[in-house]
């Protein structure tokens, strides 16, 4: 996940 | 409807006006909408029925493998009117000749060849969007933090495909096995095409979005 952390973020946070 | 309701309207190629056209313009023109695009389809994503109750990191999983599929379904179907051409927008436009100039040739037929299939098989709307959605929960991603999940969503889909079909065309049996196997040649279409971008990224040093990037990383 730390290597894909902008696509984690965008599920994460919803923007 | 679910489907139909979330769909949102196609983006438009923006061009640098103060950069002179070049084929290094039009590949940064386009890796920039695409990269709109991914973000829009991750977005997307969320509102199919089922998807946000999946673990994130199965909405991972799904989404780095099954993103380029989906998105080169709507340039299917933005494409469906033209005879040669690929068309990524409204104003973006690319003929085999210029795909080939841009080193994406291994994209432009096998994309003309689903564009001409879907086109033969009369495919509308909610059958595209239904195929988007199946394209992204079979992405056959190697590890997943719950199957059965993953599998139930797969499920609901089909199961919305096959009464989309039997309400709307009961009497072809054999449609919705049709659409599903175009599928192949989209997995495989998208597979070259992530390798054509990293390719022009790493050796012709076309200039790429971090997100989009990320996401070509994880596809190959």
């Amino acid at each position: 996940q730390e290597k894909h952390k902008i696509l984690h973020k965008l599920l994460q946070n919803g923007n | 409807s679910q489907l139909l309701v979330c769909e949102t309207t196609p983006l438009l190629a923006d061009p640098d006006p103060t950069t002179p056209d070049s084929d290094l313009k039009t590949l940064v023109t386009l890796c920039d909408l695409l990269n709109r695009e991914l973000l829009l389809l991750i977005g997307w994503a969320k509102n199919i029925p089922g998807f946000s109750s999946l673990s994130l990191p199965d909405q991972m999983a799904l989404l780095q493998s099954g993103w380029m599929e989906a998105l080169l379904l709507l340039v299917v179907w933005r494409s469906r009117g033209l005879d040669e051409d690929l068309e990524f927008a409204e104003n973006l436009r690319l003929s085999e000749v210029q795909s080939r100039s841009l080193g994406l040739e291994e994209l432009h037929t096998p994309l003309r060849r689903l564009t001409h299939t879907l086109r033969e098989m009369n495919i509308n709307l909610e059958e595209l969007l239904l195929l988007k959605a199946l394209a992204l929960a079979n992405s056959d991603a190697e590890v997943l933090d719950c199957s059965r999940a993953v599998q139930t969503f797969q499920e609901t889909l089909h199961e919305a495909l096959q009464d989309l079909e039997s309400s709307t065309r009961p009497s072809d049996s054999h449609r919705v096995g049709r659409l599903l196997m175009t599928l192949p040649l989209l997995r495989q279409t998208a597979l070259a095409a992530a390798r054509c971008f990293r390719r022009l990224h790493t050796e012709s040093r076309v200039p790429m979005n971090t997100l989009f990037l990320e996401m070509l990383d994880a596809k190959i």
